[in-house]
């Protein structure tokens, strides 16, 4: 969902 | 990924090891803020806590784990090491770093996207790295003039977050759903407070000087 792709960034 | 977030990424890389150089190979944290780091230290716990629960790619948890241990390691050299120790210029490093922590903190717990332990941790430093550079800062304008490595230092520090602002606009405009306000309002107000400094940078970079 969307918050996993907020956490790849560093 | 993208080219604006590889080169974000490789510019605070870059930063932390022209710290870690300077302070390891002249033994010198000259016209560095103590208080900075340990602010970029509490930054980095608390934002890569979930490095042991989600996996994203070797490369983020490598990179992790690099500015997990540079930034706790040049808080130790700065601490404990007696002849880096000794180069810390503690009595002009006096802002009071700690008064930033709360106020971040009660932000995050009133402004955040989920609210979970770690969501709200995670925009904790989010926000703290938003100000984590003010005691350097002032300690540079304390100092006046400071060496090359240490305007380096700042001068990578400052931008890598600017491409990660062009990292968000690129991933806006080519991923769905790609918006995230808190990240971008912190990563902008972040890089702003870098405004008088780069401007000085670029003065004294043209002219082939130090920074002062």
């Amino acid at each position: 969902n969307k918050n996993d792709v907020t956490k790849d960034e560093l | 990924m993208n080219i604006f977030r590889l080169a974000g990424d490789m510019t605070h890389l870059a930063s932390v090891l022209v710290l870690l150089l300077k302070i390891h190979t002249i033994k010198s944290c000259a016209g560095v803020s103590l208080r900075t780091q340990e602010l970029y230290a509490i930054v980095f716990a608390t934002r890569y806590l979930d490095i042991f629960t989600s996996f994203v790619s070797v490369y983020n948890t490598f990179m992790k784990l690099v500015f997990l241990g540079s930034s706790f390691s040049i808080v130790w050299y700065m601490r404990y090491h007696k002849a880096v120790h000794r180069t810390y210029d503690r009595e002009q490093d006096t802002f009071r770093h700690w008064f930033l922590v709360l106020p971040c903190l009660v932000l995050a717990l009133l402004i955040h996207e989920k609210f979970t332990f770690l969501e709200v941790l995670w925009t904790f430093s989010l926000y703290l790295e938003a100000v984590a550079i003010l005691p350097q800062l002032v300690l540079l304008q304390r100092t006046r003039n400071i060496d090359n490595l240490t305007g380096q230092y700042i001068f990578l520090l400052g931008g890598y977050r600017g491409l990660y602002i062009l990292n968000w606009i690129y991933r806006y405009f080519t991923e769905p759903h790609f918006v995230h306000w808190i990240t971008w309002i912190a990563g902008l107000v972040q890089t702003l407070l870098y405004a008088d400094f780069f401007y000085y940078y670029f003065l004294r970079f043209i002219g082939g000087r130090g920074v002062e």
